[in-house]
């Protein structure tokens, strides 16, 4: 009930799973 | 849940160091997100993960309120892509 309500941030860090991490820096 | 993944509890997530505790929790989201938008899912996922970490888990568990959660995001990037 507390929760703090959601507001979408666009300049939000694109968010870059291990697995592409990985691809990345190979 | 995803396969190959065991669900992420919060015992696990609060053992965890908070600066792994959004990445744990990312990785658990990232697939589920891409499922429903594959292009945008590494941006949708990173503006979710501002989301308090508890309500995070409830949606992992609740795929309504993460549905929800996923389809307010696209809206709001989209509209603020229109605009630029």
């Amino acid at each position: 009930v507390d929760a703090k309500p959601f507001v979408p941030n666009v300049h939000a860090a694109e968010f870059i799973p291990t697995f592409q991490q990985k691809k990345s820096s190979l | 849940h995803v396969r190959g993944q065991e669900p992420l509890t919060a015992s696990m997530l609060a053992a965890a160091p908070l600066k792994e505790q959004k990445q744990l929790l990312g990785e658990r989201l990232y697939p589920l997100i891409q499922a429903l938008h594959p292009t945008l899912a590494g941006k949708i996922t990173g503006m979710l993960l501002e989301i308090d970490n508890s309500e995070l888990l409830h949606m992992l568990e609740s795929p309504e309120s993460l549905h929800s959660k996923v389809e307010e995001a696209v809206a709001v990037l989209q509209a603020h892509q229109a605009k630029e």
